[in-house]
């Protein structure tokens, strides 16, 4: 089972919000 | 630099979408001053770790350039973390090289911090392993010195790892091949109008990324070792980078 890499994902989607 | 006027626009995208190597190089710098300053004058790092927070920074300015980048923001975020995850050690590992083909030096590295650290020292201090990983990273910048590789060359040479038509279970599968066949064609382009007279010049090139994702399969495996004995500082995105592939 794969990890979720949360700060990656974190680092990818800030700023996409709005 | 070669400024010829029939160099595909592509290549020069590319290029654009590097970071400026100054400003993370005083970033990174100035991240391990706060850090250490934070930290007891007794508690010196060793250099290993310290390696491992150079690199773990490194893997972020990495990552900052990928949301930059022309392509790679058209993709979902779920994609995007899949090509991460299967080339973060393989762009290390040719951020690190193409360094020490700028450096031209043999007998020191250059860090992404600038600093300059001596070869002959590095044998007692870092182990077998590391300096035989360190050497085999000698040896490929010897080989991009001797193949005169220029800036313009291994930003499409990124893209080329970052798409990676190989990697399972992508949303957008078509538009990764696409970048990877677009950069292919524009890299060959390139090397053909700048280097008229080195006609194997692409080929050459092309040949490297094997040999690159090997030194990072063995880095990696290095690093997973390291971690498993307790050595690599947590909680970064090293060790989550190393994690979600190995995992």
């Amino acid at each position: 089972k794969k990890k979720d890499n949360a700060l990656l994902r974190y680092l990818l989607d800030k700023d996409d919000n709005t | 630099s070669p400024q010829l006027p029939s160099q595909p626009p592509l290549v020069l995208e590319l290029l654009r979408c590097d970071p400026d190597e100054m400003q993370v190089q005083s970033k990174i710098m100035a991240f391990l001053q706060q850090e250490q300053s934070g930290r007891g004058r007794q508690e010196k790092l060793s250099t290993f770790s310290l390696m491992c927070r150079m690199a773990d920074q490194t893997l972020f300015s990495i990552v900052e350039w990928a949301r930059s980048c022309i392509f790679f923001k058209e993709l979902k975020v779920g994609d995007q973390m899949k090509l991460l995850h299967n080339c973060w050690s393989e762009l290390l590992v040719l951020d690190h090289v193409f360094r020490q083909v700028q450096h031209g030096k043999e007998s020191s590295l250059l860090l992404v911090t600038g600093q300059e650290m001596d070869l002959s020292s590095m044998g007692s201090q870092a182990g077998v392993t590391l300096s035989g990983l360190v050497q085999r990273g000698q040896v490929l910048a010897g080989r991009l010195l001797t193949l005169q590789v220029d800036r313009r060359e291994v930003a499409c040479l990124k893209f080329l790892l970052l798409f990676n038509p190989n990697v399972k279970l992508l949303e957008n599968q078509a538009f990764v091949e696409s970048v990877q066949e677009q950069v292919n064609g524009a890299l060959l382009e390139y090397t053909l109008c700048t280097y008229p007279l080195y006609l194997d010049k692409f080929s050459q090139l092309v040949m490297r990324l094997p040999e690159l994702r090997a030194l990072s399969t063995q880095a990696e495996d290095y690093l997973c070792y390291k971690h498993l004995s307790g050595e690599v500082p947590c909680n970064n995105l090293l060790i989550e980078m190393l994690h979600a592939k190995r995992a």
